[in-house]
């Protein structure tokens, strides 16, 4: 691919080719190729090797944001989940809650995807294999409701981390979109704003439209990480590249498979030589 | 929309009588940003704007008095053509129970669609039987019994097997036996890389012999689309595609891009997580939706 070692049309064409393939998407692509032609001007660049390292440090630097600690030690920490259907919410739940569990800390579940078939079972599945409580109600119940009892639970039983799952919806349904802010304001007004993190999960396949989902999710709630699941598949989930530049939410961890263990930090580094790769 | 930012560069140019090369490299940027932005495939998307090129320098648009109504003409006929005619006529096996197999990656929308496919024949006047053959992912099988039950369908299922071929062919005797005649298979996501469940999957499908296999795809799939359609295609092969979560404002360009390569047929599309939310496809529709 950079057998050409001159820099020319064709050199930036392959780059764009490279990133809009990996879903990084026209625009985000379009900036990013014009900064590098810069910066390749600037630097009298002329060997396509170094220009290509130029590419990969601008978007290791725009996927690297500052990110303070997710859990704190010495109280109980509320992590709640959402995304659209099916990006892997409620499997990922279940992997930080092996993670956390293996790291010695007290884990409960809440199981507030109160109303797609199955969700609570799902969960309790889930629950039964990691040796962890789940809190649940009926199916069709409310789920903010699910969790205030949650939270007084794992209060009770002087739990480190409550992980909350939600149901799938997608981000222009205004009023699934009101009923996630209901269920952060009755976190709020039980625990400090620093004690809950609220985690956006990203499908690796998904194109640009994660970056409107990641708008209304954060418009609405907030955001404090993404998660990015599915990277075991084809895609390179460069929607992250875009969705970084824009709203510099932290990408706290990614899905690599369907287990338990199939969970790990992201690595701005290790991403981005694979996108390349 | 297109058609308006269209119209934009067309007042700006003032491109009345002749339309020029330079007036045309302009349009043709405009669209390729539109087809990229709706996650067609970038070899797509390539490939479709050098026919619209083609037949842009044509004389049908340098002899038009309207040229920005004739581009955007050429693209809406380029783009439907390449989205296939409309081909939503579900057909049946001649001898029955007509099967069908729902495959497709990790959460694209299987289980919610077996169960909602069941309810479309149902209404049909047909008499459908669901068999839940996802026997990996925790409590897939309750889920198909719950949306079963909901809609008064038959269902088999086993939480016991740890063999699918075994299920399907248990389900669809247990169908036979009740009279149904079409059996719809609810199975596993899998990748199209993982070799061991593609293996699986083409023993189920030589299990039950299916009258038509479909792949159910997510419409916010991006430029992946085309890897997924194609392996899914070679390894297994299938004869429709259900697009689903079309209820949101993903553009849905991976529809276009997996039509135009696998030249496979959309069957229907996914406007909602309710039971009665499956929809016929239509080709003009949904060109439109992805020109934005
Ligand atoms: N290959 C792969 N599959 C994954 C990954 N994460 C989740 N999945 C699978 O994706 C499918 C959907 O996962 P769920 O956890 O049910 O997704 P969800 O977001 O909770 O779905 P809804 O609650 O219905 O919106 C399941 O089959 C999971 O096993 C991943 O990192 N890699
Ligand atoms: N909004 C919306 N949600 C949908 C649609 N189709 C399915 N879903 C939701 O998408 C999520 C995943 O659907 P499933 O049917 O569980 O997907 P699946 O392909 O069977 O998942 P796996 O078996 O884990 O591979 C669920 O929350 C469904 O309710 C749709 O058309 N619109
Ligand atoms: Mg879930
Ligand atoms: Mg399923």
């Amino acid at each position: 691919l950079f057998g050409a070692s001159s820099i020319d049309e064709s050199f930036w064409d392959e780059m764009e080719e490279i990133l809009i393939r990996a879903d990084v998407g026209i625009h985000a692509t379009t900036q990013i190729i014009d900064k590098l032609k810069m910066r390749a001007k600037e630097r009298n660049a002329k060997e396509a090797e170094e220009i290509k390292e130029l590419f990969k440090s601008e978007m290791v630097e725009i996927l690297t944001v500052e990110n303070g600690n997710f859990i704190n030690e010495d109280s109980l920490n509320v992590l709640l989940l959402v995304g659209v259907n099916g990006v892997g919410k409620t499997t990922t739940i279940a992997k930080m809650a092996y993670k956390f569990i293996g790291s010695d800390k007290k884990v409960l579940l809440a199981a507030a995807d109160t109303f797609r078939a199955a969700a609570i079972e799902q969960l309790q599945e889930w629950g039964k294999r990691l040796g962890a409580d789940v809190v649940r109600h009926q199916r069709g119940g409310d789920p903010a409701a699910v969790v205030f009892d949650a939270i007084s639970a794992a209060r009770a039983r002087n739990m480190d981390i409550l992980l909350v799952d939600t149901a799938g919806r997608l981000h222009t349904n205004v009023n699934l979109m009101e009923e996630l802010k209901k269920i952060k304001r009755v976190v709020l007004k039980e625990l400090h704003v620093d004690s809950v993190k609220i985690g956006l999960v990203v499908d690796a396949t998904s194109g640009q439209n994660a970056i409107s989902q990641a708008r209304l999710f954060n418009d609405a709630l907030g955001l404090d990480f993404v998660v990015l699941t599915k990277l075991d598949g084809t895609a390179k989930g460069g929607i992250v590249v875009a969705i970084e530049d824009e709203f510099k939410i932290p990408i706290w961890l990614i899905g690599t498979g369907e287990g338990l263990d199939d969970l790990r930090h992201f690595n701005p580094q290790k991403f981005v030589e694979a996108l390349f790769g | 929309s297109l058609s308006s930012k269209l119209q934009n560069i067309f007042s700006k140019l003032k491109a009345y009588g002749k339309l020029g090369e330079k007036q045309v490299e302009e349009v043709l940027r405009e669209i390729r940003l539109a087809l990229l932005e709706a996650d067609v495939n970038f070899k797509v998307v390539k490939d479709f704007i050098s026919n619209i090129k083609e037949r842009a320098v044509g004389v049908e648009v340098m002899e038009s008095l309207t040229p920005a109504q004739q581009v955007v003409k050429i693209v809406n006929e380029e783009l439907t053509k390449l989205m296939g005619g409309v081909s939503n006529k579900v057909t049946f096996a001649s001898k029955p129970p007509t099967i069908f197999m729902l495959v497709g990656l990790q959460g694209s929308g299987k289980t919610t669609s077996s169960a909602k496919f069941a309810n479309y024949l149902k209404n049909m006047g047909k008499k459908p039987f669901l068999v839940a053959a996802d026997i990996y992912r925790p409590a897939a099988i309750e889920q198909l019994e719950s949306l079963a039950n909901e809609l008064g369908v038959s269902i088999y299922s086993d939480k016991k097997s740890g063999a699918c071929k075994e299920i399907v062919r248990a389900g669809i005797k247990q169908a036979i036996r009740e009279g149904s005649d079409v059996v719809v298979v609810d199975t596993a996501g899998r990748l199209h890389i993982d070799e061991e469940m593609m293996k699986e999957a083409r023993e189920v499908k030589e299990a039950t012999s299916p009258h038509q296999v479909l792949l159910v795809v997510d419409a916010m799939t991006g430029q992946d689309a085309i890897n997924v359609a194609e392996s899914f295609k070679e390894k297994l092969g299938f004869d429709g595609i259900i697009l689903t979560k079309l209820d949101g404002d993903a553009r849905g360009g991976a529809a276009l891009s997996i039509r135009a390569v696998t030249k496979k047929p959309i069957k229907f599309i996914s406007m909602g997580e309710k039971l009665d939310s499956l929809e016929v496809f239509y080709p003009d529709r949904m060109a439109n939706r992805i020109l934005g």
